[in-house]
């Protein structure tokens, strides 16, 4: 473990409690898309199937259970909650997430780092990682102005895998023979899709304005 | 094989 890395784990956290604290405190989920929600409760739960067979430490196995924990009581509070699904608009949230699930998998059958179900769900969930979070992206540039705990979770959740790069890096620089390609290029994809939307946040926190996405 | 390091990374 190092610096990067539980910064990074730290921040995805955040970003969860911070939704979760958006849903719960407003009982809404207005401005949140339900499908990017579903593609991370597919990435936690394709990742993590070594939950039982390998034991990393006590803090790799809380943590997972509190992402595959949490990313499940989103979904299921967004659609069966009674208050809350009457929040979620789902003429706004039209990306066809589907097709990023299938391209996913399709691009794991090739290109994995061994050719076992558990490393090629590996894969899957690391390449649904980088672009789960694109219905997300669309729906806010859709929504115009959102409501600032949305901003902040997509935010936290872009800042997460920036610092997973940075744990890359060093672990790169630091253990020989480390090589996780895969999640590299996959992290660097997936933070260069928050680019826009950094910029944006950079400058209404500059301007102190509220985000504007342009259309 | 090769033996794949064990992903210990969340």
């Amino acid at each position: 473990m190092n610096i990067f890395r539980f910064a990074g784990d730290m921040t995805h956290l955040i970003s969860i409690l911070v939704l979760l604290l958006k849903i719960y405190a407003t009982k809404s989920c207005s401005g949140i898309s339900l499908k990017t929600q579903e593609l991370y409760a597919i990435v936690f739960v394709a990742r993590y199937l070594d939950l039982f067979t390998d034991f990393i430490s006590v803090y790799n196995t809380v943590m997972k259970l509190v992402f595959i924990g949490c990313s499940l009581a989103i979904v299921w509070c967004m659609r069966l909650h009674r208050v809350v699904r009457r929040t979620y608009n789902k003429d706004v949230d039209t990306f066809r997430h589907y097709f990023l699930v299938l391209g996913c998998f399709l691009l794991a059958l090739f290109v994995h780092e061994k050719f076992t179900f558990q490393e090629v769900l590996w894969a899957f969930s690391i390449y649904l990682e980088a672009v789960a979070i694109l219905p997300q992206l669309v729906l806010l540039q859709r929504s115009g102005n959102v409501d600032n705990l949305t901003v902040q979770y997509v935010f936290f959740l872009g800042a997460y895998r920036a610092f997973y790069i940075l744990n890359w890096i060093y672990r790169y620089l630091t253990e020989p023979h480390f090589g996780r390609w895969i999640a590299s290029v996959a992290g660097l994809v997936q933070t260069a899709l928050y680019a826009d939307f950094f910029y944006y946040y950079f400058i209404s926190w500059k301007n102190n304005a509220k985000l504007q996405l342009p259309a | 094989g090769r033996i794949v390091p064990k992903h210990d990374e969340l």
